[in-house]
């Protein structure tokens, strides 16, 4: 562990956290992306499988085992509690077109041509595009709540601080993996535009409004 | 070294 990845894991948590609490506190998903929660969810369900055989730390399990509850919980509050306020008009990114090409990629290229290597591989990949439908909608909508930015910004930290976590561990501990930093690299890209657009704007107490 | 075994990251 380092630094940067358990600062890393902590804003990763903020931002599903930030999420979560949004829609319980307003009882409304509007402006979020209800495809993008699903997409996390079988991220993380197709990611943490080990949880049950093998035993890493106990960081490592408790994370896991709130990431999967968040997570789980955020899409049950927008499809089944809140589902009323889910907004189907803006949130119409074909997530078809992002699992399919993530399961080809995880078949063709992975370390290890087992069943959990194939579904952690196929996790790094949909990961790294999960956030589109929520970026799609957002540029659909023309805006984001304040809350819907923060919970992105808190997210694309969360991937800056892993992408300086890889480059601590390949030169501290020699240690790196291809594939997921090939994919994380893709995945910070994405947020660099909402970046700017939150550095300019939400920052200086503007509402989040993208140019039309 | 590419190592994939210890799966240690979230």
């Amino acid at each position: 562990m380092n630094i940067f990845r358990l600062l890393g894991d902590i804003s990763h948590l903020l931002a599903i956290i930030i999420l979560l609490r949004k829609i319980w506190m307003s009882r409304s998903c509007a402006g979020i992306s209800g495809k993008s929660q699903l997409l996390f969810g079988l991220v993380y369900t197709t990611r943490y499988l080990d949880l049950i055989t093998s035993y890493i730390s106990l960081y490592n399990s408790v994370m896991k085992v709130v990431f999967l509850a968040a997570s789980y919980a955020t899409i049950y509050l927008m499809y089944v509690k809140f589902k009323a306020t889910y907004d189907h008009n803006h949130d119409t990114f074909r997530i078809e077109f992002l699992v399919v090409p993530a399961v080809a990629l995880a078949l063709l290229i992975n370390h290890d041509f087992q069943v959990v290597e194939i579904l952690w591989t196929f996790s790094i990949y949909l990961e790294s595009v999960a956030i589109l439908p929520q970026l799609f909608m957002v540029s659909k909508t023309g805006e984001a709540e304040s809350i819907t930015s923060h919970y992105l910004f808190a997210l694309g930290v969360y991937r800056g601080l892993y992408l300086l976590n890889w480059i601590y561990r390949f030169w501290a501990e020699d240690h790196y993996d291809l594939i997921a930093i090939v994919a994380g690299v893709v995945q910070t890209v994405l947020y660099c535009d909402f970046f700017y657009l939150y550095i300019t704007k939400v920052l200086r107490g503007k509402k989040l409004q993208l140019p039309a | 070294a590419q190592d994939n075994e210890t799966k240690d990251e979230l």
